[in-house]
């Protein structure tokens, strides 16, 4: 039996994505699903179902990723076959609409797994990956998220504080694990 | 972060993980994503997991193999998956969330953010939910 599980980050979400973020899950795993049903592999399922998620602009991936310190767009991904081990990723790759195809290129049509930096734009090129300019990836959320973050300094451990343990000021703290 | 698991009709797994970074980053700072083993591991005879959260505490614990290893061990892969998240908030102190699947197709998820996004469909039935405790299902 086929079966398919996404997500699309775990944070401090706020209720402004709540919404789009549900929705976006349940159109990636359907997506996914699909493929499978079709008679896909794991691997066709799990690469649309995340280019669905890269394509929407409420997922910090693809198109809806956020701006680094210099404001530029830094992006990674990974992807994974259970039958061999074999693996490919990206790390840092800028202006690429989907990294996770990407990524199953390095899997399929090198000896690594993993190239960063300009080495993986050189090969995006290489193997005509599809290429967007920073500002069609981020989002005017992302952006003023950017000029908020920049000006008061907020922590990457405060993003993804335990809910449990640190009290925010709008954002009530429920108890334990989900 | 964005990621998925799948198990095909031929018994295959796969994962596939895919992040935008964290805003105001230090440039050329990578977490746990693009790591095997960090973002998320597959193996045809175990399981699929992605993870997602502080990519820093995740690759310390290498959230991913570690979930693989206690599914291995016989866990079921809710209970691996809480079992490794609970290890990794003990332990570094970070929190994160995972979605995961055995070679059997069984179903492992859960947080220890405020909230995730989740969905999985199994036998033409959708789950889906956002803050802790959700489990809403559909037909499609």
């Amino acid at each position: 039996t086929p079966v398919i599980i996404v997500h699309g980050g775990a944070w401090a979400i706020p209720d402004s994505l709540a919404e789009g973020s549900v929705q976006g899950v349940r159109l990636a795993s359907t997506v996914g699903y699909k493929v499978l049903g079709a008679g896909g592999s794991a691997v066709d399922a799990v690469e649309e179902a995340v280019r669905s998620m890269e394509d929407n602009p409420v997922f910090d991936a693809g198109v809806g990723s956020v701006l680094n310190a210099d404001g530029e767009v830094e992006m990674d991904a990974v992807i994974m076959d259970g039958r061999d081990l074999k693996s490919g990723a990206v790390g840092c790759v800028q202006n690429i609409k989907n990294p996770i195809s990407l990524a199953r290129a390095v899997m399929e049509k090198t000896d690594h797994t993993l190239i960063v930096g300009k080495g993986a734009n050189k090969f995006a090129e290489e193997v005509n990956a599809v290429t967007l300019p920073t500002n069609q990836l981020v989002t005017e959320t992302a952006r003023r998220e950017w000029e908020e973050l920049m000006k008061f300094r907020t922590t990457v451990t405060k993003l993804f504080s335990p809910r449990d343990t640190v009290q925010k000021e709008s954002v009530p703290v429920a108890p334990g694990h989900d | 972060t964005v990621g998925a698991v799948a198990l095909d009709t031929q018994g295959n797994i796969a994962f596939g993980t895919s992040t935008g970074g964290i805003t105001a980053k230090r440039p050329g700072r990578i977490g746990d994503s693009p790591i095997i083993g960090a973002g998320g591991y597959a193996d045809n005879n175990i399981g699929g997991v992605s993870t997602t959260g502080h990519g820093e505490s995740i690759a310390k614990v290498c959230l991913a193999k570690h979930i693989t290893h206690l599914m291995e061990g016989g866990m079921t892969p809710q209970t691996a998956s809480e079992t490794a998240l609970t290890f990794m908030a003990k332990r570094v102190q970070g929190s994160g969330g995972v979605v995961v699947l055995n070679d059997n197709g069984n179903i492992g998820r859960h947080f220890t953010t405020e909230r995730m996004a989740w969905a999985w469909v199994k036998d033409n039935v959708l789950h889906h939910g956002l803050n802790p405790g959700e489990d809403f299902s559909e037909n499609v």
